[in-house]
């Protein structure tokens, strides 16, 4: 399946209508090949982004650069999914 | 037989086989009803918990986004829990006396195979989109309730492309089909992940609907019963005010076609999972979400219409 090594999910909290334009930018960007998990709605509300791995650098200074708040929700999203899908299969040999 | 793990993520096989399972253990109460294919030929199966007559039904769904694995297990967790709390749990007893529930726990099996297979992201249908190279439609911006308008896609390569005409996906049209052929919905449920939110209509306007009160007061009261189990707090409100406002949604269809008790749930992420939420979570997930909906359910049973 498509592994997503290193991408990372940012939570992202915007603080104005402002930000919140900047975010309805960002995701305008295709070539950034951006995944909101949760999308922006209003001011304070978080919003979360799956980013792939080689943009990641290009979206963090975006919102630096803008004085958007963000921290890292999701390190390593591959990490997730390879544990996942070992419990998938644990529970899969348990049962047969 | 009783050794279905619902603590774990299964493959669509492994569903299929416990809802054959369910109806072999419970055969005076559960069947399955069959409602149509997906594009990819998978069987649209239904559970229909019924004590027979032709009663009016409740309708619950799960699984229309691909991705959002907890809903999935989380219906087939509460199917497991009708069938054995029938006959034992006064409330679903008497509701079942009365009504019949119909679950469809795998509304998008295409998406939930591409999901487990080649893209966990997935959470779209996987119709051919004829003119692009994209795949898919967001099932959830494709029923006949304000079709194309805000936030919904016009790009087949959006995650929330709402598609070529309303109904254009076979698995939405198939539960349009089925609801409108059987008459006798009475209440629209369905399960998302994630966010904690329990929402009604309507999503592709912001107007208030008729029946705002009542169903605000009904989320309320179901809310506080799912946060009552293991404190998971909930936001209650239309999805227009909640969210954002969302065009082509099922439950502004349902609620457009006459069914008054309409809600869309977010499940729980209460962490930093989203999507990948571990599966040692799916119990508390779906024991709390099941108070929620059984608040729905004797609300929709003592309020005929």
């Amino acid at each position: 399946s498509r592994r997503l090594g290193r991408d990372q999910v940012l939570e992202i909290i915007p603080r104005n209508e402002e930000q919140i334009q900047n975010l309805v930018d960002l995701e305008a960007e295709e070539h950034l090949q951006l995944d909101f998990w949760k999308s922006y709605t209003i001011p304070g509300e978080t919003v979360h982004v799956r980013v792939p791995f080689v943009n990641v650098q290009a979206v963090k200074v975006f919102l630096e650069s803008l004085g958007i708040a963000y921290s890292i929700m999701i390190e390593d999203v591959q990490v997730l999914l390879d544990k996942e899908k070992e419990e998938m299969l644990f529970n899969q040999r348990r049962e047969r | 037989n009783g050794n279905f793990n619902f603590e774990a993520y299964h493959t669509l096989q492994e569903i299929a086989q416990e809802m054959d399972n369910l109806v072999a253990q419970h055969p005076g109460l559960v069947s399955k009803v069959n409602i149509g294919h997906s594009f990819e030929n998978r069987p649209m199966d239904v559970l229909k918990f019924s004590t027979g007559g032709d009663k009016p039904a409740i309708w619950l769904d799960a699984g229309i986004h691909a991705r959002e694995w907890v809903t999935q297990a989380a219906a087939l967790w509460t199917a497991n829990k009708i069938a054995s709390d029938y006959g034992n749990d006064p409330s679903i007893t008497s509701i079942l006396d009365t009504m019949d529930i119909f679950l469809l726990p795998v509304t998008n099996p295409d998406g939930y195979v591409f999901s487990q297979t080649q893209n966990r992201m997935w959470r779209k249908t996987r119709s051919k989109v004829s003119g692009s190279l994209c795949v898919g439609v967001d099932p959830n911006r494709n029923w006949d309730a304000g079709f194309g308008g805000p936030g919904a896609s016009n790009s087949p390569c959006s995650e929330s492309y709402h598609g070529p005409r309303a109904n254009s996906e076979v698995e939405v049209k198939s539960i349009v089909d089925f609801i409108q052929s059987h008459g006798k919905i009475k209440a629209f449920i369905t399960l998302h992940s994630y966010s904690q939110l329990l929402m009604f209509p309507y999503g592709y306007t912001c107007a208030k609907s008729d029946n705002f009160d009542e169903l605000n007061a009904v989320a309320q009261k179901a809310a506080q019963s799912l946060t009552g189990l293991h404190g998971t707090k909930y936001k209650v409100g239309p999805i227009c005010s909640v969210i954002y406002q969302a065009s082509g949604g099922s439950i502004d269809w349902a609620y457009d076609s006459g069914i008054k008790y309409s809600f869309a749930f977010e499940l729980r992420d209460t962490g930093r999972y989203g999507f990948l939420l571990p599966a040692s979570q799916i119990l508390p997930t779906a024991e709390e979400t099941w108070l929620g909906l059984k608040t729905i359910m004797e609300h929709v049973q003592d309020h005929p219409y």
